[in-house]
């Protein structure tokens, strides 16, 4: 564990928090791609899998509980309780796209060709691509609400301090998770646009980030 | 490198 892991962890905490406490407030998902959160919920079903055969720390344990609650009280907030104010129409990505070259991917590319291991991959592939949904929405709409891009601020903060994570671990350990990394940072390539809208319109303005 | 079947990263 060191400082970038664990801000890294924890601004994925707090990106999480922040969608889930808009919904609630408001008693209205709109503005929130419903697929992108799905997806999010299936990275964390597939990947946290492990907390049946390894134990790596209380940490570790605690932490991989609360984000799988939470993804799952996220997704139960968007589809069931406050669904009359989800914006289907506008949550059109069609997903298979991402799907199925994940799935293939992953079957390709994998540390071991085991059932754990593949949806391990899986998974990180998925966390990869599971924004684009989102991003998806906002370009569709033009408009996104500054909590929503607070959000999104919080989920690139987290890759970004991911991969100085990964730096860190490099030089202190000699750790290399090619697969992570790999995936990692075409993630936050994702991010990169937004992140420069977020500081020009978001920061430096007020409400609203609207595309020109 | 990387021992399989212990991802300790969340």
């Amino acid at each position: 564990m060191n400082i970038f892991r664990l801000a890294g962890d924890v601004s994925h905490l707090v990106a999480i928090i922040i969608l889930l406490l808009k919904i609630w407030r408001s008693k209205s998902c709109a503005g929130i791609s419903g697929k992108s959160q799905v997806l999010f919920a299936l990275v964390f079903s597939t990947r946290y899998l492990d907390l049946f055969t390894v134990f790596v720390s209380v940490y570790n344990v605690v932490m991989k509980v609360v984000f799988l609650a939470l993804s799952y009280a996220t997704v139960y907030l968007i589809y069931m309780r406050f669904r009359n104010s989800y914006d289907s129409e506008n949550d059109t990505f069609r997903v298979e796209f991402l799907l199925v070259p994940v799935i293939g991917l992953s079957f390709l590319e994998n540390y071991a060709f085991t059932p754990l291991e593949i949806l391990w991959t899986f998974s990180i592939f998925l966390e990869a691509v599971a924004i684009m949904p989102q991003l998806f929405m906002i370009t569709k709409t033009g408009e996104a609400e500054s909590i929503t891009t607070h959000y999104l601020f919080f989920l690139g903060l987290y890759r970004a301090l991911y991969i100085a994570n990964w730096v860190w671990r490099y030089h202190m350990e000699g750790f290399f998770d090619q697969i992570a990394v790999v995936s990692g940072v075409v993630q936050t390539i994702f991010y990169c646009d937004f992140f420069y809208l977020y500081v020009t319109r978001v920061l430096r303005g007020k409400g609203k980030m609207s595309l020109p | 490198g990387m021992k399989v079947e212990e991802h300790d990263e969340l």
